[in-house]
């Protein structure tokens, strides 16, 4: 385990605790996209396959109880909890999860490591996380609500992204063998998207004005 | 788990 990987994994937890955290306390999850954390659920869902078959380490093994389960938590907030769920901007939120899902399980059938079900499944949730956040960033140009929740929440997950591609870069020269190009190509698209995201967020915050994103 | 594999990172 090296800092990067570290840093990138707390800045991750982070993000979703936070987040979980501020719609328990608030009562409210104004501005979030519940696409967005459905895929993300489904994300982790479909990584963590191998919680109880391949033992890494107890670190990982909490991480991904964690994940699951504040993941999932988030999810039922904002579809069962009855104050949490008005809150919802849900006639904004309106991106279909099927044109991520499918496009990036057709791909994982293509492009995996081994063709057997929990390979394909993992390819899977590396291109699904890659994406996973459009449906975030199309809510965020809808209703123009970058409030500290939603700012600190895409915030964090954007450091989580920078560290994870350190982390390669010095995995790379530092363990022999270590190429993983699913893994590297899918978080560099995921890494663009929120550059992109950043690039207008860093204006605004510049120029004091409200976030403005492009049509 | 293999000393390089990428299924270490979450």
């Amino acid at each position: 385990m090296n800092i990067f990987r570290l840093a990138g994994d707390m800045t991750h937890l982070m993000s979703v605790l936070v987040l979980l955290l501020k719609i328990h306390t608030i009562k409210s999850c104004a501005g979030i996209s519940l696409k967005t954390q459905e895929l993300y659920a489904l994300v982790f869902a479909t990584r963590y396959l191998d919680i109880f078959t391949d033992f890494i380490s107890v670190y990982n093994t909490i991480m991904k109880l964690i994940f699951l389960g504040s993941s999932f938590s988030i999810v039922w907030y904002m579809r069962r909890h009855k104050l949490v769920r008005r809150s919802y901007d849900k006639e904004q939120d309106t991106f279909r999860h099927f044109f991520l899902v499918l496009p990036c399980l057709l791909l994982a059938l293509v492009m995996n490591e081994k063709f057997t079900f929990k390979e394909v499944m993992w390819a899977f949730s590396l291109y699904l996380e890659a994406v996973a956040i459009l449906p975030q960033l199309v809510l965020l140009q809808r209703t123009k609500n970058i409030d500290n929740l939603t700012g600190q929440y895409v915030f964090l997950l954007g450091a989580y992204r920078a560290f994870y591609i350190f982390n390669w870069i010095y995995r790379y020269f530092t363990e022999p063998h270590y190429v993983h190009w699913i893994t590297w190509i899918s978080g560099l698209v995921q890494t663009l998207l929120y550059a992109d995201f950043f690039y207008y967020y860093f204006n605004s915050w510049k120029n004091n004005v409200k976030l403005h994103l492009p049509a | 788990a293999d000393e390089s594999s990428a299924k270490d990172e979450l």
